[in-house]
């Protein structure tokens, strides 16, 4: 699963 | 970003900052868990690493920056500076049992097996069971001060929200991120206990004292 997740939470 | 993800992010500084204020100004850490705070450490160290490598926005560093910081200097006061005032015999939780079964959890169940991806899994695994040891420790002495439980409520109110943050993102933006989603539920559950406690006693004006 490589989604592409957006680490932009703190 | 949303208004239960901002305000679940100021829930957050308000508890860091409390806690900082707290000890610096008590200049005591008497029934604080310096092994959870140590464990916040590790989660923001393990969790902010991309503050070297990619920049989001200038909340999102500066905030991460600020999480940081505060986390270390909350460590250093309770292990160093007022380390007289810290009770290491009630603080007895055994951390170990935590971050082994975490770090393997990280390693067996992520989004991409990356060095990166596996400390970011890793922090948020252990962001939902760092309490733990304050609240053993808690449960131990049988009391808590009242700042105390207004750090541990700030604390606990910021990843309730942040679930409604990703109810929020799922119908709006189509984002869920099951591992953020799990790890959170289990955090806020694990505070249920308390917030009930506190909601029936401290916002009632009594002292948060557990049946011994």
């Amino acid at each position: 699963m490589d989604e592409d997740f957006d680490k932009d939470e703190l | 970003m949303n208004i239960f993800r901002l305000t679940g992010d100021l829930s957050h500084l308000a508890a860091i900052i409390i806690l900082l204020l707290k000890i610096w100004k008590s200049r005591s850490c008497a029934g604080i868990s310096g092994k959870s705070q140590i464990l916040f450490a590790i989660v923001f160290t393990t969790r902010y690493l991309d503050l070297l490598s990619t920049f989001i926005s200038l909340y999102n560093s500066c905030m991460k920056v600020i999480y940081i910081g505060c986390a270390y200097a909350t460590v250093y006061m309770i292990y160093m500076k007022f380390r007289a005032t810290y009770d290491g015999n009630h603080d007895s939780f055994r951390v170990e049992f935590l971050v082994v079964p975490v770090g393997g959890l990280a390693v067996l169940i992520n989004h991409d097996f990356s060095f990166m991806e596996i400390l970011w899994t890793f922090s948020i695994y252990l962001e939902s069971v760092a309490i733990l040891p304050q609240l053993f420790m808690i449960s131990k002495t049988g009391e808590a001060e009242t700042i105390t439980t207004h750090y541990l409520f700030c604390l606990g109110l910021y990843r309730a929200l942040y679930i409604f943050n990703w109810v929020w993102r799922f119908y709006f933006e189509g984002f869920f991120d099951l591992i953020a989603i799990v790890a959170g539920v289990v955090q806020t559950i694990l505070y249920c206990d308390f917030f009930y406690l506190y909601v029936t006693k401290v916002l009632k004006g009594k002292k948060l004292s557990l049946p011994a």
